[in-house]
């Protein structure tokens, strides 16, 4: 799975997440890229959302919507609200994986209870980050 | 002045082993990465809106064979791939979604099309793709996503009744998504 959140000079915050989904699949399956509020999610004056993982378990815990509604209502920091999810109930019940997060006003989270993932960004003063594994 | 505007990308999480992955493998990826994130960063700093610069990041690492997406999608039992693609623009929480598509080359570009010109907001299979052509997408053969990795990954998990979460022959096989 790859993603992307971002936030433009007006404001406005946008995710994008696209998946070929899981070796040998069956039956149609359709794991959580392509479903808004646990793959991806944005919201303006709050927070944008990509996920990765064990796609039924993100849609089981609505994770990106979860992130979302913990800023929102209980006005958890970006990277608490992150953490919460990724490293608590999911992880709880075997879910891995990860997920990038921006907020309204540009600060960027990786979250992720596995051992690495693929990510990359550039922040509000233009610097470049790449990372692999999760102890960078 | 300039308002502050800022981006990340991922290429997929899970079981990533240092002591497996050559340094060429690993300069590949970075590459990929850091081209994807600087094509996204310079969408925002061109005055674009955030939905275009996500829109486009994630087509880049669609266009990579180095990540379970578009043309580096992993291969389904009947030895096809079939993608999934969402995206969410947090200006009036416009979405678009599309599932099960087989001929799309940059399944994110239908997503956005979705959101932008359609009254749905989650289109799957035929119906998808007969929505994509009518939006200028060209159809895309199956030979466009087949790599020998991905087949040889494929025959492994078939052999062992395993879907994609519990088997490694490369170093980033186990990775999610």
């Amino acid at each position: 799975t790859v993603g992307s959140v971002a936030l433009d000079q007006s404001g406005n915050l946008a995710a994008a997440t696209s998946t070929g989904g899981v070796t040998n699949k069956k039956y149609g399956r359709v794991g959580d890229s392509a479903v808004i509020g646990a793959g991806t999610f944005a919201e303006n004056n709050n927070v944008a959302i990509s996920t990765t993982g064990m796609g039924e378990a993100f849609i089981r815990h609505t994770v990106a919507s979860d992130v979302a509604a913990r800023m929102r209502y209980l006005n958890e920091e970006i990277n608490v609200a992150c953490d919460s999810v990724i490293h608590g109930e999911l992880k709880n019940i075997g879910g891995e994986g990860g997920l990038i997060a921006i907020n309204d006003k540009g600060e960027i989270h990786f979250s992720m209870n596995s051992l690495g993932m693929y990510r990359a960004s550039i922040d509000l003063d233009g610097n470049v980050s790449v990372k692999i594994y999760a102890d960078e | 002045m300039t308002k502050p505007f800022a981006i990340a990308i991922h290429g997929g999480a899970g079981t990533i082993l240092s002591s497996q992955m050559t340094e060429t493998h690993h300069q590949q990826i970075v590459s990929a990465l850091e081209t994807a994130v600087c094509a996204g960063y310079q969408v925002l700093k061109q005055g674009g809106d955030a939905l275009e610069a996500v829109v486009v990041a994630v087509t880049h690492l669609e266009n990579s064979p180095h990540f379970n997406a578009g043309c580096g999608s992993v291969l389904t039992h009947k030895e096809m791939v079939e993608m999934d693609a969402s995206v969410m623009f947090g200006d009036q929480k416009q979405v678009g979604a599309i599932a099960g598509v087989r001929h799309i080359k940059n399944p994110i570009t239908l997503a956005r099309d979705v959101l932008k010109h359609s009254q749905h907001v989650f289109l799957v299979g035929d119906g998808a793709e007969e929505f994509a052509f009518e939006q200028g997408h060209t159809y895309t053969e199956q030979d466009y996503f087949f790599t020998d990795r991905r087949y040889e990954q494929l025959q492994s998990m078939k052999e062992k009744g395993l879907f994609a979460l519990s088997e490694s022959s490369y170093p980033d096989d186990k990775k999610f998504g």
